[in-house]
């Protein structure tokens, strides 16, 4: 039980450290344990080096840092732990475009194996996404779907690249 | 096996029904704010058996059918059907759920009525059991940038 | 010294009150105290019904509307006591292109008597900005200052209208 | 009365000095994750006397020192240096603060040396005092959205 445990977790730290070295185009990461003394009752904690920078805890990155480490974590639970579909809610929030961009690469190069819906207001998000549905709520609360042309959304990226 | 169609009706904010469609790769939602993004999540839980109204954003289980505005009645109960691609041969799997707002909830699976085990038991082998991260919710990011050591063993230990 | 919290606090539940339904186009908000028959040690809530739904407590709104409503609170803050500058970093996040117009049509009024400093990522954002500095970083992790054309980030805004 | 210019040096990831001027209108600071813009709200809290090393994400007062990189050595101290605009007649005033890696502080208004006490004093009247919500953290919405009924008090309290 305890061994199950101790061989996932070594599959997820391997797949946490390659996502994360991958999105950043560099740098590296670890998911280790607290107190490798005790593993049955340990915490675990998240340390991070973007690349040209110093290791440091996850709390003293920046915003955008902070998330990108999170999502390479995310990524790496859906690498060791397949699922027939995942539904992100607005996870690139406090990203940068040129950060969504590596983001959308990734998923872009699993999507044969992954489906993915995305909730977003990102432009750049919309990218690599074959199909948007909009929702709407008029003064009546009451939500409904309507049609988006993705070419509204695509033919100027927030990078400014025409991607249609 | 992906999910192919979603259908709400008379969930939160959804009063009317709707249907969408999805491609095996990826699709994306967008809308303004408050305009039920985040509520077709809760939809997915929902229809996948979800017992926690907290994870659903809501507190009590009546809270998730659609309450009515000054201009539209309320609803007496709500369903969501979630249809799964069929793998390898296999057919598609077609899952509902309907809550009353006596609270009773009815669960089918191709049209036969199951119970909510069975539900949870259909999922297990298609690894959409409670393991693993198929379902980030807003501000689940944050949860993991945030989460100290015991939490985050906690959230290690649900997703992988 | 109470009264004088009384009677700020009073200021401040109108401004609140009024800037919510200007930046929601509607509905109505209310800064409260939680027991008003304690007004020394009470807590203070914010409840809030954008236009068309239910009045609720803010942690029961969208992402966006609680983002909204906070900001709000904020643009309150700072009409009741004025600031010589007000630097706001990432305030944008959560919310969707048409509140980010909102909001920025807002501080655009009021920019007369009130400099402010923004940092985002969201190019709806920067078309009620005078001056744009780009920060920038190589792999030497140092920061450093580069020249930023307006007209890049203006021309086609997140909302797909001409701006510049 | 109006930020005029901000001049940087050796505070956190500016090792080389930057100058930053801005109008009296809406300025914008644009850039990728982690190349420095929040610092830069770290760095006018710092100037203006900020005594919290949590309210400047950091641990101990030298962590806000250029930490080198294993190309570029760190610096042995910071210095911040701020332009205010005068009002009605009023000339310019120009604040600066120096911090060694000592801990011992610096304080400077118009070129003459003062102490801390000063700094705050000459604020008061300007309205940048602990009061109000002249500078809204990165999170900072989120942790308005997110307080309790205590906490948002204090919130209320401070800024009022
Ligand atoms: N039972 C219900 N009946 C009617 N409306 C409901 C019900 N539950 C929630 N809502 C409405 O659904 C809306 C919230 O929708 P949701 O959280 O999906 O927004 P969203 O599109 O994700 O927005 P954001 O971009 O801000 O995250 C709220 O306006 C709320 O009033
Ligand atoms: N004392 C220091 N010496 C050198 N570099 C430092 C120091 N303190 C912080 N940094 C660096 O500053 C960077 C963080 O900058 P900052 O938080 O301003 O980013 P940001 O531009 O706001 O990013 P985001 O968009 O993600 O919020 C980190 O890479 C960190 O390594
Ligand atoms: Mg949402
Ligand atoms: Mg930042």
């Amino acid at each position: 039980m305890e061994e199950r445990f101790s061989e996932r977790f070594a599959l997820l730290q391997s797949a946490f450290s390659r996502i994360f070295t991958r999105l950043f185009e560099g740098g590296t990461a670890r998911l280790a344990y607290t107190n490798p003394e005790d593993i049955l009752g340990s915490g675990i904690e998240l340390t991070a080096q973007p690349p040209g920078k110093n290791l440091r805890h996850i709390s003293l990155l920046s915003g955008g840092e902070k998330a990108m480490t999170a999502i390479s974590l995310l990524l790496a639970f859906i690498q060791i732990n397949p699922a027939p579909f995942c539904i992100i809610d607005e996870i690139d929030a406090a990203l940068d475009d040129s950060n969504i961009m590596r983001f959308t690469n990734y998923l872009d190069e699993i999507r044969e194996e992954n489906q993915f819906i995305i909730i977003t207001h990102r432009k750049t998000t919309l990218r690599i996404c074959e199909r948007i549905y909009g929702v709407s709520m008029n003064r009546d609360g009451i939500s409904r779907l309507v049609a988006v042309e993705v070419s509204d959304y695509t033919e100027e990226s927030e990078s400014g690249q025409t991607t249609a | 096996m992906y999910l192919k169609k979603l259908g709400i009706n008379g969930f939160k904010s959804f009063a009317s029904p709707v249907q969408l469609e999805f491609t095996p790769g990826i699709s994306a939602i967008v809308g303004p704010n408050g305009s039920g993004k985040s509520n077709i999540t809760d939809a997915i839980r929902f229809v996948l058996g979800e017992q926690s109204t907290k994870s659903m954003r809501s507190h009590r289980m009546d809270d998730i059918i659609f309450s009515g505005t000054d201009k539209v009645r309320q609803k007496g109960a709500c369903e969501v059907t979630l249809v799964l691609s069929g793998e390898d041969g296999e057919s598609e799997r077609v899952i509902s759920r309907k809550l009353f707002r006596t609270g009773e909830s009815q669960y089918r699976i191709n049209g036969r009525t199951v119970r909510l085990r069975d539900i949870q038991e259909s999922f297990r082998d298609t690894g959409l059991g409670k393991n693993g991260y198929s379902m980030v919710s807003q501000g689940g990011i944050e949860s993991i940038v945030s989460a100290g050591p015991a939490e985050l063993r906690a959230i290690v230990e649900e997703a992988a």
